[in-house]
């Protein structure tokens, strides 16, 4: 970070760094009204939350009298901002996945909402990173739970379908309760009168441990 | 009609297109549709008593699994990536994932032109077995800690290999304990009176003719591991050296040799070249994380709808338990999660490509990026993929805690991924020393 003001260039999934005057400056501009699911939007959230952990990071270190000492001072704050950089890595990758041809009916729209619940979700789940930089304020959070309330709603009714879409065979999961069929009780019933602890109705052991105990 | 098909009524979208977006194609879904198919239609496969089996009996069903899979891959004529996709769905953890998945791109990664035409061969055809012995008692993701001794005798032409301390006794690698007849070996390379680092080395370790450890080699298997199944299939092994002596040629060469006399060179080879093999198990690491948090969610999914607790009005049933905002809050963020891992990892394996096309034209430039974001993405994936599983077990109920939910299984077999290929909190502090750089 400290050779940026060197006019060296950042690249790959670091690029975002090279904007890191106006990421560490801009707070969230959603309102009430406006929306949170706009991808542009989404983008800089992450990249100013990672942006302003890594030069808070960066910061501390260039000012410990060691460098090597201030890492390892800072660790637990280093690994927040890692998590940040990876985190905005998944939530693009994800978004770019969607800029390309998906055919099929209503594929897209359902990943859409998808990609927006994991993006929000992260970030109501890393509040404590958002308010701490100050790019969020409390009222921005409330609404980001909002919109994810809304978005839960729209995957309901595809929830069920949206796991078939994995394609994972009955064999494959191992599973009575995630069976294809959803005859689960029936099943979980009758798998547990074929348990090896069910092949007789008085247990081995009772004539050496139960019976003493009942008949002393 | 029951609940599950009432639900896939509901659907708003084309089912058979998204599958084919999670496939990746239309041709690897059917692939993987005929191979899941000859997996689960072949009694030998079978594993649903994996969890009430005994350590020994569950080793040896898992060998048995392994050699017809092996048979099946030669009467088939499979190709290696129907065979790959095979071993993926009998789903067990063996010793063949090491093999393929370690030994062999050591040898292709680290072996001169001369070693790869003498041990490929043999490992193709499964007349060597191998595992990847780097992990110590005493060091695991700090390679540079390792203490097992390679020190070179110019008087035969040999290695002797070492093990100085308990803490140097090899711990964990897969296939060791009981399988490997050869492995892959990390050891301070000794020579001309200087330590010159960790290399890696190919070594015998035990008989090919009966099986037995060869002398000066301590051999077996680390013991019984967490839950029922997960890896407890696997051998994972340990393994001490008391003077086992070993030709000279067989130092993987390809980035330094040793000389007859003794002398360390360097090769023409870059060294980062080594790193395109800790990309691609990393890119294999995090598309494991979608399939494993997929498989969780599913189950999780489908009984949230099955399942009805409370709210009963009149003649009405009880509320299915996944219109609770409550239960929607927790599960819909995983079923998400599932699917941005999955284009994470199609983006990974783009992003392997993109980096051996540059080492193969001696450019550096993108490694420390790719290599830096590649720890952190297998340590996000991973560790958010444990937490998910048992998140899933949890939203399950009491009936998740059923060996028969699929899901404490799936849980043992998945949680190594946190600490295996690096603990996952000193991988993230690489990528920070990487964003600290930048």
């Amino acid at each position: 970070l400290s050779l940026l003001g060197a006019g060296k260039k950042p690249a790959g999934t670091a690029a975002y760094l090279g904007n890191v005057r106006q990421l560490a400056t801009q707070n969230c501009q959603v309102i009430k009204g406006a929306d949170w699911l706009n991808p542009t939007t989404l983008q800089h959230a992450f990249e100013a939350r990672s942006a302003r952990l890594a030069v808070n990071c960066a910061t501390q270190i260039a000012e410990a009298s060691n460098q090597e000492a201030g890492f390892t001072e800072l660790s637990m704050e280093l690994v927040d901002a890692a998590r940040a950089h990876c985190e905005l890595i998944v939530v693009t990758r994800f978004m770019e996945a969607l800029k390309r041809e998906l055919p099929g009916r209503e594929v897209k729209s359902q990943l859409q909402v998808l990609c927006n619940i994991y993006a929000l979700s992260l970030i109501t789940a890393r509040t404590g990173d958002f308010l701490v930089t100050g790019y969020l304020s409390h009222e921005q959070i409330d609404l980001a739970k909002a919109k994810l309330r809304d978005l839960f709603r729209q995957v309901r009714p595809n929830a069920v379908a949206l796991v078939d879409a994995f394609d994972h065979s009955d064999y494959y999961l191992g599973s009575t309760l995630g069976r294809y069929d959803g005859n689960v009780y029936t099943n979980l019933y009758n798998d547990a009168l074929k348990d090896p602890m069910n092949q007789s109705p008085v247990t081995e052991g009772y004539e050496e441990f139960i019976r003493p105990v009942i008949k002393q | 009609m029951n609940t599950l098909a009432q639900e896939r009524r509901k659907a708003e979208f084309d089912v058979e297109s998204m599958k084919v977006v999670w496939a990746g194609s239309m041709e690897q879904l059917h692939l993987s549709q005929r191979m899941a198919h000859l997996v689960a239609n072949d009694p030998v496969f079978r594993k649903d008593f994996r969890v009430t089996q005994s350590r020994p009996d569950l080793f040896k069903n898992t060998l048995r699994k392994a050699a017809h899979a092996w048979k099946l891959v030669q009467t088939l004529r499979l190709t290696e990536e129907e065979a790959t996709k095979m071993r993926n769905y009998i789903d067990e953890p063996a010793y063949t994932d090491l093999h393929w998945g370690m030994f062999i791109p050591s040898i292709k990664g680290q072996g001169t032109e001369v070693q790869q035409q003498k041990w490929l061969p043999l490992a193709y055809k499964q007349a060597i077995l191998g595992c990847y012995a780097q992990t110590e008692l005493g060091h695991g993701s700090n390679v540079q800690g390792l203490e097992t001794t390679a020190t070179f005798d110019p008087s035969t032409d040999e290695f002797i290999m070492n093990t100085p301390v308990l803490t140097a006794t090899k711990w964990w690698p897969g296939a060791l304990g009981k399988v490997a007849t050869h492995a892959v070996v990390y050891a301070r390379l000794l020579t001309d009176g200087k330590d010159y680092g960790v290399h890696a080395f190919i070594v015998q370790i035990r008989s090919l003719e009966d099986h037995q450890p060869l002398p000066g080699v301590i051999v077996g298997d680390i013991g019984v591991k967490f839950g029922n199944g997960g890896y407890n299939t696997m051998d994972n092994g340990f393994l001490r050296f008391n003077n086992v002596r070993f030709p000279r040629d067989q130092m993987l060469m390809r980035l330094a040799s040793v000389t007859k006399e003794g002398k360390y060179v360097q090769s023409d080879v870059p060294r980062q070249l080594g790193y395109g093999a800790m990309v691609y198990v990393r890119k294999s690491i995090v598309m494991d994380a979608s399939n494993y948090l997929s498989r969780a969610v599913t189950i999780a999914t489908r009984y949230s709808a099955v399942r009805r607790q409370f709210g009963a009005q009149g003649d009405k049933p009880e509320i299915q338990v996944i219109d609770y905002m409550t239960q929607q809050s927790r599960l819909f963020p995983l079923l998400a999660t599932a699917y941005a891992y999955r284009f994470l990892g199609v983006w990974m394996a783009w992003l392997y490509s993109d980096v051996m096309a540059r080492l193969e034209k001696n450019d550096f430039s993108t490694l420390p990026e790719v290599h830096a974001c590649t720890a952190g993405l297998k340590s996000i994936t991973t560790s958010t993929t444990s937490d998910a599983i048992e998140e899933c077990r949890k939203l399950c109920g009491g009936h998740g805690y059923l060996c028969a939910s699929g899901l404490p299984e799936l849980y043992a077999g998945y949680v190594p991924a946190c600490t295996y290929e690096g603990d996952n909190v000193v991988l993230l502090l690489q990528v920070a020393r990487f964003l600290m750089k930048t």
